[in-house]
């Protein structure tokens, strides 16, 4: 009944083999980060691309609320700037979440989604936006007072330069301070991806 | 006590930046 090609890679998984070797995944890592890239791809459209109606319903369960950071991670998976995420840029992206990828990929990801308008620094009043976005996304309310004191204290700690920014450099001094600010760019489901989607092993090319 | 919080610390524990939602089965 079925003209079955084992040898036949799924559409988007074309080579396996180069994205490990260009990420810290395994083929099979790659290839069961590929079952959930099928997974939150064909939740609207099942066109092997992921679009932000689809990674805001991954990650929300509604593609109704907005949210300034699913926006902007959205935005930086999307290195082809093209508005969907096919198979490559979303491993390529999510490898830097892998807690064996280097930190320097780690605090170069993390500057990148608070420089707002990516001129190369930090300003403060893209802080206070992205502030002012957190407090509202979590239903948290603080007075404008506060908000400006934890913005005044950040930066008097981080502006080592003194100029009203936070540049790449100052950004890693500050993060390799508080490693605590990176808590968020390591994501340890990542280093049981092959348990957790088991289904890959029906067309994997490699043993490992 | 938040006014003592980093900015940063706050931002991270936005839900837009939780990414191991997508992992959750």
């Amino acid at each position: 009944c079925c003209d079955l090609d084992l040898h036949k890679q799924p559409k988007g998984l074309e080579d396996p083999e180069i994205l490990a070797r260009e990420t810290v995944f395994s083929v099979s890592e790659i290839e069961a980060l590929y079952e959930l890239f099928k997974k939150i791809s064909s939740a609207v459209v099942d066109d092997g691309f992921i679009n932000k109606e689809e990674f805001q319903l991954a990650l929300f369960k509604t593609s109704q609320k907005e949210s300034l950071f699913a926006d902007r991670v959205f935005d930086l998976f999307d290195t082809k700037h093209d508005g969907i995420l096919g198979f490559e840029e979303f491993a390529r992206a999510i490898s830097v979440f892998h807690p064996n990828a280097p930190i320097d990929d780690k605090i170069e990801f993390s500057f990148q989604l608070y420089d707002l308008k990516q001129q190369g620094f930090i300003e403060r009043q893209e802080v206070k936006q992205m502030v002012v976005a957190t407090l509202a996304e979590s239903g948290m309310n603080l007075s404008d007072e506060i908000i400006e004191s934890i913005i005044d204290k950040t930066f008097e700690e981080a502006d080592t330069k003194h100029d009203g920014k936070i540049d790449k450099e100052e950004w890693r001094s500050l993060v390799l301070r508080h490693p605590s600010l990176l808590k968020n760019m390591t994501l340890q489901y990542l280093k049981d991806i092959t348990t957790t989607f088991p289904s890959f092993v029906f067309y994997s090319q490699v043993d490992d | 006590r938040p006014a003592v919080m980093n900015a940063f610390e706050l931002i991270s524990t936005s839900q837009g930046l939780n990414l191991g939602v997508l992992f959750e089965k």
